[in-house]
């Protein structure tokens, strides 16, 4: 564990707590796609098959729970609480997230480590990620006005991927120059597709202004 | 070893 990836990790768990938090707190999900929500927990299932048969240390594992009851409990708020499934953007929230998950799964088919089933399933998870922002980006172009805890859990959601590149840096150097480009490549894709985002959190927030993403 | 020294990262 080095303290990049640790930040990465914190991030990623402050981002979650974030979007429970609004969504809890004022009993409202506006803004925040499902699509990218169920993606995110095809992504964890699919990413932490060995949970049980492969224990690495109490960290992980308690992570690893964490990570898939809040993204499950946040897809069962916005899909069956009887107060907060009514303020989702359904009519916005329109991208066919399976014409991702299709293509990703199909790419690990064709590109991975080894050929088992964790394996594939793993590098479909890591493929999946990348993308899995895509239709909340989307939805953030369509609403016009982002609320702050929305626009604060992207940022953090987008930061922890560049914090974990970081760390794979670091980890390139300090142990024994490992090459992993499946992680490496994804987690740039992943990175960059939240650019421009980036860019107008940073104006807004510079110039002490509403966020607005250009349509 | 390469797919172990994945492993410990979430």
């Amino acid at each position: 564990m080095n303290v990049f990836r640790l930040a990465g990790d914190m991030t990623h768990l402050l981002s979650i707590i974030i979007l429970l938090l609004k969504i809890r707190a004022t009993k409202s999900c506006t803004g925040i796609s499902l699509k990218t929500q169920e993606l995110y927990v095809i992504v964890f299932l699919t990413r932490y098959l060995d949970l049980f048969t492969k224990y690495i240390s109490f960290y992980n594992t308690t992570m690893k729970l964490v990570f898939l009851g809040t993204s499950i409990s946040i897809v069962w708020y916005m899909r069956y609480h009887k107060v907060v499934k009514q303020t989702y953007n359904k009519d916005q929230d329109t991208f066919r997230h399976y014409f991702l998950a299709i293509p990703c799964f199909l790419l690990a088919l064709l590109i991975h480590h080894e050929f088992t089933v964790i394996e594939v399933l793993w590098t479909f998870s890591i493929y999946l990620e990348a993308v899995a922002i895509l239709p909340q980006l989307v939805l953030l172009q369509r609403s016009r006005n982002i609320d702050n805890l929305t626009g604060n859990y992207v940022f953090l959601l987008g930061a922890y991927r560049a914090l974990y590149l970081v760390n794979w840096v670091y980890r390139y150097f300090t142990e024994n120059h490992l090459v992993r480009w499946i992680p490496w490549l994804s987690g740039l894709v992943q990175t960059t597709l939240y650019a421009d985002f980036f860019y107008y959190y940073i104006k807004s927030w510079k110039n002490n202004e509403k966020l607005q993403l250009p349509a | 070893q390469e797919r172990e020294h994945l492993k410990d990262e979430l």
